[in-house]
């Protein structure tokens, strides 16, 4: 099983965006997959029509209380399930606190968990808090959704550090994966630009085997399309909504790009 | 003086473009304005070419120790003062965390200082925590910048819970002068949608005599234009960068909207 953190601290670049979509993408493909809404926002469930907690426990009980991952979970479509988030998630931050391996226990719940799957993806809250933290301890593959507008990569090496800490301290098998350029906007210098600025990073990066050395932007970039902001609110994936989009194009293209990734070990 | 904070929990929205442009534009026309620069990523602090806590003070000095505003602020341009901000500040959430009347520390240092602006603005990071509070408790104002996606309305309403809250337990004269739609997709109908949306609910805000029943949507929209993410890259405003652009046109015409503001009491 693939575990993948979707992760940025900076709000807004394309986090639920690409989890909700990879995974869609995967499922119709044949793939076995599990979405964990990490987020108490709570947009992945939303972008797939589900509110967990009213009815159904939800990620905030597996990670405070006795809840196993397959009680909180719901079947969304063939090979797709979801762990989905509620807004009671935001106060697990400050319920936590005090708890001795706090940033282990979405860990151990997966290592209970006897399902079988393909994919395990995990979408973060636009933070480092505890929450992140139980992610990247329990997953060993990190993919970053970054914008390429002016500022970047000023927020990238402070997420590359953190992630880095976690996998020295908690995680020695965690590493990233990719960084995945979305809301491209095609044609502008600017994108251009820090995308070029992007690979000459990770090019360093290479040359000096910090712990990064490995992660490369991905060939594949989103692009912007306003189908993708559009598909939430009818609570479905691009594919369902809008199967001809450049938006469903460019999330196949990322997600077969992905599955072609070899593991690096 | 007109004290305004810019502010939305959600990343991403537009709240520095905002904060900055609006500024720059107050200065250009001949009023004395300070943007206080209140997010530790100090975003509006780069927009304006400025790194501060390196060799001047920063806001995180002014909030943590004796500096007063005097002291941490920047001559940017004519009639525009900067009280810039630095990473330091991340660390302001913890160390004020006992601290008794750690929100209202801002506002005893605005009412030590002893210059006179026409405009204070203070762009607020993507969260409600001290450093937030602490500019809800110093103004009077209130602008929101909100993407018109879905799921905008969904943040708004625990912002406005929390804008109520402050108001009634800190800060009485707190009021939403206005919600500022951002990062606007003309002609899309989600864009239209949603903004019909937001219309709707202030509609009835306003008959309900809710604490938010005398904000509105304010008639200007900031179209997306990539002039407005290049321009930070040169450390300038728009109207520096791209005089003539959209985005230009656009933050011209919402000051000149703020401007005719009538004071509501
Ligand atoms: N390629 C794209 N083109 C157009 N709109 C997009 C694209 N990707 C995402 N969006 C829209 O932009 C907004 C932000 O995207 P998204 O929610 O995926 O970001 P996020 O990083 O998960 O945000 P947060 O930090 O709040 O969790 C959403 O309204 C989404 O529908
Ligand atoms: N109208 C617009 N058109 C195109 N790009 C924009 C527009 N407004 C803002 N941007 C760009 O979008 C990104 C996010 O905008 P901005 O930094 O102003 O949002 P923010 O709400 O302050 O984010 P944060 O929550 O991280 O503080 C920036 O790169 C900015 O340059
Ligand atoms: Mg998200
Ligand atoms: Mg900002």
């Amino acid at each position: 099983m693939r575990k993948i953190a979707v992760l940025n601290q900076k709000g807004g670049v394309g986090k639920t965006t690409t989890a909700v979509n990879v995974s869609a993408a995967l499922a119709a493909g044949g793939q076995r997959v599990c979405l964990v809404d990490l987020d108490p926002q709570a947009h992945a469930s939303l972008h797939l029509g589900q509110a967990p907690g009213l009815e159904t426990p939800s990620v905030y009980d597996v990670l405070t209380g006795d809840t196993t991952l397959d009680e909180a979970r719901a079947t969304i479509a063939d090979n797709l399930w979801l762990v989905g988030s509620h807004i009671d998630l935001a106060a697990a931050e400050v319920e936590l606190a005090g708890i001795v391996g706090r940033e282990l226990i979405l860990r151990d719940k997966i290592a209970e968990d006897s399902s079988d799957y393909d994919f395990m993806i995990v979408d973060c809250a636009p933070s480092l808090g505890v929450l992140t933290l139980n992610a990247l301890a329990a997953v060993e593959e990190v993919f970053i959704p970054l914008q390429p507008h002016f500022l970047a990569l000023h927020g990238l090496s402070k997420l590359l550090e953190t992630i880095a800490l976690v996998g020295k301290r908690l995680n020695p098998r965690l590493r990233i994966s990719g960084v995945i350029l979305c809301m491209y906007e095609s044609s502008t210098r600017l994108a251009a630009e820090v995308t070029s600025d992007l690979e000459e990073f990770f090019r360093q990066a290479a040359t000096h085997r910090s712990p990064w050395s490995q992660a490369y932007p991905l060939a594949t970039r989103i692009r912007r399309n306003i189908r993708l902001a559009e598909a939430p609110s009818f609570g479905q994936s691009i594919f369902q909504y809008a199967p001809d989009s450049h938006g469903a194009e460019d999330y196949r293209q990322l997600t077969a790009e992905i599955l072609a990734q070899r593991p690096l070990r």
